[in-house]
């Protein structure tokens, strides 16, 4: 729920200086966030250069923020030791952008019981609630998975819940701490009146029949087919999993319809990029043949290009048979453009296809690598517990791989490790500077719905361990060895990483585990560049300037108003501060005081002016009466 | 195995985890409030 009053809001494009006392995984961290504020509203954040307002983030002690755009220059928000995690500094970015806790909301009785005896003592005041005077939720429904929304355990006592739902499937809901929920994005878009996002462009499950106004090319040898189901596979599509009778379609290009070479095009809508770096994700089938290949193209349109000249950007060989697998590709187009699908009939008798489904089109950076984690059930119960990714190498060349520790219930742990690989010599040492971001991918078909678990640790190369090794040494020289399943021997560096990921009853919810399938995406950046100072600008004359020299008295904040400073003065039920400078008190009982002497004073002036009209009548009229008999002239006197 | 290292010691400590560990007063746990708001 939202703070009431118009002068909270910011701008659509935030300044932000993150401040140099912020740790270089906090700075990474705080990036991302603002990656999924530009995927889902149209809230965008930009580097201070001078505006009056902006928004400085620092490590300060614990996390906070204040609500609202206060209108004090420098505002701070704090992401202090243990804040840098990217739903954090999204929860605190809303409290800046105007947001309440959820369960501050005027309704929160009918959703939620607090129970006021398990709470520590002294803390009772966090749980209040607020009415619609002071806040507003938006006709919004409440929302359990908000990521405003306390935890069960917040300010508790002892080990007993201090919220409890209504509806008991939410208690392990609420407090949720991965993204924002649906609702979470509809309350920021209505309140900024948000219409689009900077860097989302197209999602499409195919469940309309318009096919997310897809095209089929004239120019080729088939057309693909719009269906639920193909007898050689897939048995549903990926949106539902057949969950949903009558629905649950995907597009299918047969390849016993066309000759060996022949292909299928299927062109998106036409797209207008914003960015010029786009990442398209998509879900693949294949029940063909393993000669089949997918091509990726890029129909752009520009004045330069009058032929809308159509580049293949990727080729998609050695699908593997029998399952939906996630697919990223990188595109970089700045003309407006269509994304086109061709299908491609490779060697091989075999019946069936090509099938795709859920694609997502966004202006942001692919994964660099994706973990696909089949029979992921099986895995919970196995005797070691772990499981360690396949290898991967970083842009930068480091070699790493992931562990996954599944068997310290109720928790799913991630963590990192270096390895020996092939660049090792030609690579800097201690590791300085990458971030890794680990995000176990919430499968949900519209990219702008999903609430993927994403956290993300940073190498130090300054950091050592307790007998003196720095930590990201070498893993020839610190790790320890290990055999890959092809016999071949390495060295395995020390984990570093969250025994807490997730809880395996949040990994079951959602799309995480679709088919039984899990995706882990990595991303391994380096951010040295992060290391730096912002640049701090002159700030143009703003709150800070006018407001110097304009103090408000009595807590009065100085605002500008028509480029002039003001104050707005501080009130309460029965009291305010008024005057230019909030330096006049006033309240109810002055205003009964004032009324009532007012009345009597001009009841006494009325009384004054009464009683000397009619004294003066009295005495004039008395003179004429004595005049009037002066000049009589008697009649009738006796001689 | 190699020795594995948790961020955060374990534990999946909230921000109002955080914050009271540090001995934090701030309205419900992670506003700051100005002046006015206090009142």
């Amino acid at each position: 729920n939202s703070i009431v009053g118009e002068s909270y809001r910011w701008p659509h494009t935030i300044p932000y200086v993150l401040d140099d006392s912020l740790e270089m995984n906090a700075r990474g961290v705080i990036l991302n966030a603002f990656e999924r504020y530009r995927l889902k509203t149209c809230i965008d954040f930009k580097p201070w250069s001078g505006e009056p307002n902006y928004i400085s983030v620092f490590k300060g002690s614990g996390c906070w923020s204040s609500v609202g755009n206060r209108r004090v220059g420098k505002q701070e928000l704090s992401i202090g030791k243990g804040c840098d995690r990217i739903a954090t500094v999204q929860h605190e970015f809303l409290h800046a952008l105007g947001f309440w806790h959820e369960q501050s909301r005027s309704d929160r009785d009918d959703y939620v019981s607090i129970i006021w005896d398990r709470i520590i003592s002294g803390k009772k005041n966090n749980f209040e609630s607020y009415d619609d005077r002071q806040t507003d939720s938006l006709n919004v429904p409440y929302d359990y998975s908000s990521v405003m929304h306390y935890s069960k355990t917040a300010f508790q006592n002892g080990s007993e819940p201090t919220i409890v739902t209504r509806i008991p499937d939410f208690m392990d809901v609420i407090g949720q701490r991965m993204d924002f929920s649906d609702s979470d994005i509809l309350k920021l878009n209505q309140l900024y009146n948000c219409s689009s996002s900077l860097s989302f462009m197209e999602s499409c499950d195919f469940e309309l029949e318009n096919v997310c106004g897809m095209i089929q090319s004239s120019e080729d040898s088939a057309d693909w087919q719009r269906v639920s189901q193909v007898p050689e596979g897939p048995e549903s599509d990926h949106s539902n999993m057949g969950r949903c009778k009558g629905s649950g379609f995907f597009m299918h290009f047969n390849r016993s319809s066309v000759n060996e070479g022949a292909t299928a095009m299927l062109g998106s809508r036409i797209l207008y990029p914003k960015r010029g770096f786009q990442c398209l994700q998509f879900f693949l089938y294949n029940s063909g043949s393993e000669y089949d290949q997918l091509n990726i193209y890029v129909r752009e349109y520009s004045a330069a290009s009058v032929n809308r000249t159509l580049t293949l950007v990727e080729e998609i060989k050695d699908v593997p048979i029998g399952s939906w697998q996630l697919y990223h590709v990188t595109l970089k187009v700045t003309n407006k453009f269509r994304v086109v699908f061709g299908g491609v009939r490779g060697a091989g008798a075999s019946r069936g296809g090509l099938s795709i489904d859920d694609i997502n089109l966004s202006e942001t950076q692919c994964p660099h690598h994706v973990w696909h984690i089949r029979n992921f059930t099986q895995l919970i119960g196995s005797p070691s517990g772990s499981v360690y990714s396949p290898s991967f190498y970083s842009s930068k060349g480091y070699a790493f791989q992931i562990r996954l520790n599944l068997s310290s219930l109720p928790n799913v742990g991630m963590y990192f490790h270096l390895i020996s690989g092939a660049n090792d010599d030609q690579l800097e040492w201690p590791c300085p500077w990458q971030q890794v971001t680990m995000t176990i991918l919430d499968q949900n078909p519209d990219i702008r719905q999903r609430m993927s678990n994403k956290r993300s640790i940073t190498t130090d190369p300054f950091m050592t361990t307790g007998n003196g090794d720095y930590f990201w040494d070498r893993p020839s020289k610190v790790g320890v060895q290990d055999f890959f399943p092809n016999g071949t021997q390495f060295q395995r560096g020390r984990g570093y990483g969250y025994s807490v990921f997730m809880t395996h009853e949040r990994l079951k919810s959602r799309d995480f585990m679709k088919g039984d399938d899990v995706y882990i995406l990595l991303t391994v950046e380096d951010i040295s560049h992060l290391n730096t100072t912002q640049n701090e600008p002159t700030p143009t004359l703003g709150v800070n300037d006018l407001c110097t020299n304009f103090k408000c008295e009595n807590d009065g904040i100085c605002i500008l108003h028509n480029g002039k400073a003001e104050c707005r003065c501080p009130s309460g039920e029965d009291w305010w501060y008024m005057g230019e400078r909030c330096e006049k008190r006033g309240s109810t009982r002055d205003t009964i005081v004032i009324a009532v002497s007012s009345t009597v004073a001009v009841f006494a002036v009325m009384l004054v002016i009464t009683l000397v009209s009619v004294y003066c009548t009295r005495k004039k009229y008395h003179q004429e009466t004595s005049s009037k008999t002066a000049n009589m002239t008697l009649e009738n006197q006796h001689a | 195995t190699p020795e594995i290292f948790d961020v955060d010691g374990g534990i999946d400590q909230d921000i109002f985890d955080i914050n009271e560990d540090l001995g934090l007063d701030l309205f419900e746990g992670d506003i700051r409030l100005d002046g006015v708001q206090e009142r």
